[in-house]
């Protein structure tokens, strides 16, 4: 290393216009990467060093913290107009590290490491002591009534049978004893009314999602479920360039399904969200 | 802080460089 050169970093301050904007592609990184659980934004910059690099650019190491939204990472609604989720829901933070370089002005991600966990009961009980907490997604009541959502979803679709993706957050509610899911959908090559094997349906080529809440009431007279599915529009997904390193937490590893036989008929395009 | 009076007394940012703001709540 020549003298006087040096190897130091710069520090840059945390609300820096110049870290916003490493932060901002981060966080855009985070979205486009994970392919279950929901949508992240931007909470904090936590720190940020920026080394040289060369023979040109700029390293950016940047901690950030995330929090979680109420849009499923399938969900194409831009992160700017998702709802962050709030405490009483329980809320879910994320802590990341990334290294970004800069260079001719574009930003390249070499590495990212996020870990997220929920706000602890205490903190929910705090602010409000009547909300339900997050379940486990595969506590009993969270499955039977995911299981009875997407079979009265599927007994009212005259389209596409749909299969369950991932469950996404469950919450067990005590009064009126009853249970909260939400969990994501996708459209299979078999007909919603004609099903007589569900495990003999396949994904769409051209994948077809969508993202369900519902609520299972157990009553004297029998449990009730109502279920609200929304079917996202569908759109080819451009691949994305991939760090060196990528590190996710178990929780948000990958759920979506690998390869698929490339023959199968392709999904219609709906125009716009479908509530159904 | 006491200083005398020809003395500067010693500067300190009225912001922390970081952690930056919070956007919406910590938890």
């Amino acid at each position: 290393v020549p003298p006087g050169l040096g190897l130091a970093y710069r520090e840059l301050d945390c609300d820096d216009p110049e870290t916003e904007q490493v932060a901002m592609e981060a966080v855009d990184y985070i979205n486009k990467n994970r392919n279950r659980g929901y949508k992240h934004t931007l909470n904090q910059i936590d720190k940020v060093k920026v080394w040289p690099r060369r023979p040109m650019g700029e390293v950016f190491e940047i901690e950030i913290d995330t929090l979680e939204t109420t849009c499923h990472v399938l969900d194409p609604t831009p992160v700017v107009n998702c709802s962050v989720r709030q405490l009483t829901e329980h809320a879910v933070e994320g802590d990341c590290d990334f290294r970004v370089l800069k260079q001719d002005g574009q930003f390249f991600v070499s590495f990212a490491k996020c870990d997220s966990s929920p706000d602890s009961a205490e903190d929910v009980l705090k602010v409000c002591p009547d909300c339900p907490l997050l379940a486990p997604i595969n506590a009993t009541r969270v499955v039977r009534t995911v299981e009875a959502a997407l079979t009265a979803f599927n007994a009212d679709n005259n389209g596409s049978y749909f299969q369950l993706v991932e469950v996404s957050r469950a919450q067990l509610v005590p009064l009126p004893p009853s249970t909260y899911v939400e969990f994501a959908v996708a459209a299979t090559d078999c007909v919603a009314k004609e099903v007589t094997d569900p495990a003999k349906c396949n994904l769409l080529a051209e994948k077809q999602y969508g993202f369900c809440k519902a609520t299972l009431n157990e009553k004297a007279t029998g449990d009730a479920v109502d279920v609200t599915c929304t079917v996202f529009q569908t759109e080819p997904k451009l691949p994305q360039p991939q760090p060196d390193t990528y590190t996710l937490t178990p929780g948000v590893a990958s759920a979506v399904p690998a390869t698929l036989p490339a023959n199968l008929p392709a999904a219609a395009m709906v125009v716009g969200p479908l509530v159904v | 802080t006491v200083v005398q009076p020809d003395v500067a007394a010693a500067t300190r940012p009225l912001v922390r460089p970081c952690p930056g703001r919070i956007r919406h709540f910590k938890i």
